[in-house]
């Protein structure tokens, strides 16, 4: 029956992509989920994907069971303050990070599996005001955070074992770096976007800062989620998450952009737009918000995004299509929308801590 | 995207600007 209500509406006329859900799980610890992702987890010799959710309080660590079910192995008591974000480290196992802090990031911490002495650790990371995290290749982290004075740059690597290696510093531009993409198939370039709409590119090996390339006022707030380089051009997917449905054609929820790093110029590849249609949310006195997103997530050419009226919506990116519009359940609104680590998997939470499995 | 909007396309980009950029 559950299965049965959550079944997704494909939008007319599109490819026949939709979502599947595969399986269920919910946290009955009656706190808030604040996030939700996935872990490569080894144990007894095999390597398993594991869900980690959050809740202000405490990071849990499921494993698959039979029939699709779900058992938690694990829960992190995390102390006074507040889980904010889980921070995967891609490619890595029986690790994953989490940011800390109330309104803005004030401390990172590692999460583990130690086998050395069979039990589950947390370590800390980093603290300070940080701006921006973002877990990379090779069980590295990198973070911006500022002081008065400055910004710092960080990448900090971790052992198979969880321990913090000396910390690289990466040459920090003026303004205030607000999210990090690796660049793919690159393995020594990283982009970031800071709060000033510009992309920056970085030698990871040097450290050096390359590259400052101007986005373009009429996108505010661009956040990078993806970056790759094809013939010469760096290709960067940026999402707007103040984009709204009425404004759709020339403010879209996520957007390709090509950037020649040799001149700086760009040029816009292909626009994701807000599903058509989909009212926004109704609030107290019969005003209706307009739809526009809450908080997304890119992986591969897919973006999946939660919407102000509690739906999730998915696109193609190279198709600039919403494929798919997951709408509200039955127990109320989609908070969370993440892609797993295996392909085509997109995790979809709401706040009372349930969380369901799609294949996409 | 032709040239012309981006100006000259260099396939060693990334070489190049490490080589230029103040280390």
């Amino acid at each position: 029956n559950v299965a049965e209500q959550l079944t997704p509406v494909l939008l007319d006329g599109l490819r026949e992509e939709s979502l599947q859900l595969v399986s269920k799980l919910k946290d009955s610890s009656g706190s808030c989920a604040v996030d939700v992702s996935t872990v490569w987890w080894e144990a007894a010799g095999s390597r398993e994907l594991r869900v980690v959710t959050a809740c202000e309080s405490s990071v849990s660590l499921w494993k698959p069971l039979a029939s699709d079910r779900w058992g938690k192995v694990y829960t992190w008591q995390l102390g006074e303050i507040p889980v904010i974000q889980i921070v995967p480290l891609l490619d890595t196992c029986n690790l994953v990070c989490i940011a800390l802090g109330d309104l803005e990031i004030g401390e990172i911490r590692l999460l583990l599996y130690s086998s050395e002495n069979d039990s589950f650790k947390q370590s800390p990371v980093k603290t300070g005001n940080i701006k921006a995290v973002l877990g990379l290749k090779d069980r590295r982290l990198v973070s911006s955070s500022r002081t008065v004075q400055e910004q710092q740059v960080e990448i900090v690597s971790f052992s198979e074992t969880g321990r913090s290696k000396d910390g690289q510093t990466l040459m920090p531009p003026e303004e205030t770096v607000l999210a990090f993409a690796e660049v793919e198939g690159m393995s020594d370039a990283l982009v970031g976007t800071t709060a000033v709409n510009s992309i920056v590119v970085w030698n990871l090996k040097t450290g050096q800062l390359l590259k400052k390339m101007h986005v373009g006022y009429s996108y505010p707030a661009s956040i990078c989620h993806r970056a790759y380089s094809d013939s010469g051009l760096l290709f960067v997917v940026l999402s707007h998450p103040h984009a709204k449905e009425s404004e759709s054609c020339g403010n879209p929820a996520f957007r390709v952009i090509a950037f020649n790093p040799k001149t700086a110029r760009s040029t816009g590849v292909m626009f994701s737009s807000l599903p058509p249609g989909h009212a926004g949310r109704q609030v107290p006195g019969g005003l209706c918000v307009p739809a526009s997103y809450l908080e997304g997530d890119v992986k591969d050419a897919s973006a999946a995004a939660v919407l102000t009226s509690g739906a999730i919506a998915v696109w193609d990116l190279l198709l600039g299509q919403c494929t798919a519009l997951l709408p509200p359940g039955p127990a109320g609104s989609w908070v969370l929308a993440r892609w797993a680590a295996t392909s085509a998997c997109l995790l979809a939470g709401q706040r009372d801590g349930t969380v369901c499995l799609y294949r996409y | 995207c032709s040239e012309s909007d981006l100006g000259p396309i260099s396939l060693n980009w990334f070489e190049e600007l490490s080589a230029e950029a103040p280390s």
